[in-house]
């Protein structure tokens, strides 16, 4: 039996659609300390890992140990679509029925005594579960930058060139790219905003380094507002995946790991 | 030119 419950179902939403930028289908793991999604995009590119922990729910319950749901995000986000931003989200999973396995999602909204209701059940598929997992890193550099900052730079790049590259230094980064007909260049400085703190850009870069990353993988990390208007950055060096995170309440939050381009 | 690394060889076994 699984049930979970959430007044803000655009919340929901924004997370399946950034996961579906990369990723057709993914296990949902339910366990008692909440859900989580992890897959690779089919190239083995970026690893999307999210956690929505039990008490991010407004109400939360699975009396399974593990249970692993194969859900396809692109039906889901079209079921997530059609619940009103006023409604209350339900998801539900009975899993003493044989003969259908589907997760149900329901739309609640108030109307007095009264409720409007809107079920949709969602097919599910088996997909083998992943055998490994991301190793214990020791980041040694880190940058923490606004979003929108980082989505409008990947966004005027993308229209230039497929690839940025990336120069962490001390005390600033610089993201450029060049194709055969022009060049672009970005610098983004450390910077404290007294007035207004989530336009400040921290950086902490113990070894600096270059590193190019594909431009629409970047660009799709950034479009992740509405889950964060902070972007945390850490980072190695250019052979270790870099990892972006968006960090929610009750420590969930969704997180990128990304390998990177390595120059000749 | 530059070339594209994957994520294959990152993770570890669970």
């Amino acid at each position: 039996m699984l049930e979970c419950k959430l007044q803000e179902p655009k919340v929901f939403r924004s997370v399946v659609e950034a996961m579906s930028e990369h990723i057709k289908e993914c296990n949902f793991e339910f366990t008692r300390e909440g859900l989580k999604m992890q897959a690779l995009d089919s190239s083995h590119i970026a690893f999307t890992f999210v956690t929505l922990s039990a008490t991010w729910w407004n109400e939360y319950r699975c009396d399974d140990e593990a249970l692993l749901l194969g859900v396809n995000l692109e039906t889901l986000l079209k079921i997530l679509k059609c619940g009103p931003d006023n409604s209350l989200l339900a998801l539900s999973y009975e899993n003493d029925d044989d003969e259908v396995s589907e997760l149900k999602v329901k739309f609640e909204v108030d109307r007095g005594e009264k409720k409007d209701v809107a079920e949709f059940a969602l097919k599910l598929t088996h997909i083998d579960p992943m055998e490994e997992e991301v190793p214990e890193l020791t980041w040694t550099n880190e940058l923490e930058m606004p979003t929108q900052e980082l989505f409008r730079i990947a966004r005027d790049i993308s229209l230039f060139s497929e690839i940025m590259v990336l120069e962490f230094d001390k005390d600033k980064l610089r993201i450029s790219c060049s194709s055969k007909e022009s060049t672009a260049d970005y610098l983004v400085h450390p910077f404290e905003d007294s007035t207004n703190a989530s336009n400040s850009v921290r950086m902490n870069i113990e070894a600096p380094f270059k590193v190019s990353l594909t431009t629409h993988y970047v660009l799709s990390f950034a479009k992740n507002k509405n889950i964060n208007e902070r972007v945390v950055i850490k980072m190695i060096d250019a052979e270790t995946p870099l990892m972006f995170s968006f960090s929610m309440k009750e420590g969930s939050g969704i997180c990128y790991y990304i390998a990177g381009r390595l120059t000749d | 030119m530059s070339k594209q690394q994957t994520l294959a060889s990152f993770f570890k076994p669970k």
